[in-house]
């Protein structure tokens, strides 16, 4: 299947998101 | 959002009367990018932690230690730093290790990544991405490559360590098979 990859930006951006 | 993997976050505490295994504890498992943050914000930062500690991130289902059928054969890329450089260092390379593993940076090879590992030692303290036994040594070296890209380190500060010899060694030092 598809592998599910997120960017470090895209990962730091969630750490403070409610 | 969901993750490519279920990982599992290991601690361990040293406690010389206990057997190592039974320091070692599995404290949760996540699989989606706020369960991982959640569980990050909630938890000490390897800073934090006292000397003989470990925390290990590894794919759900296996363990952490060079006996998993999935590591025995496999081996480790480490970055190794005195205390010094614990403050300022040791933090940051350890989110970045996590974020490699979660993101899954590695793209195709990251099905060879197992998980990782920061050790708070006395002396010097240890950050590895462990990896099962590779096809080639391109795609050792492929994975070292981006992993010391994804922690902006200089040159000659990663090595790469075959699990065997780890676990065989007597007082020497383990050597390194690759330096990048």
């Amino acid at each position: 299947g598809t592998r599910i990859i997120y960017d470090r930006k895209f990962l730091l951006e969630c750490k403070n998101s409610p | 959002h969901p993750l490519n993997s279920r990982w599992a976050l290991w601690f361990f505490k040293n406690d010389r009367s206990r057997a190592w295994r039974d320091n070692l504890q599995l404290v949760t498992t996540f699989d989606t990018v706020e369960d991982f943050w959640a569980l990050y914000n909630h938890i000490q930062l390897p800073s934090k932690l006292s000397s003989g500690c470990d925390y290990a991130v590894f794919k759900d289902g296996i363990q952490p230690m060079w006996e998993d059928s999935r590591n025995k054969k496999g081996g480790r890329w480490l970055v190794s730093f005195s205390r010094q450089g614990r403050y300022s260092e040791l933090d940051r390379l350890w989110l970045e290790t996590l974020l490699c593993l979660i993101g899954e940076s590695f793209e195709e090879q990251s099905r060879a990544v197992c998980g990782a590992v920061v050790n708070i030692r006395t002396k010097r303290d240890k950050i590895a991405l462990w990896m099962r036994e590779m096809e080639s040594q391109a795609a050792v070296l492929h994975i070292g490559r981006v992993y010391k890209e994804c922690l902006d380190l200089p040159t000659k500060t990663i090595g790469y360590q075959v699990h065997a010899d780890a676990a065989t060694r007597s007082n020497s030092p383990v050597k390194h098979k690759f330096v990048l």
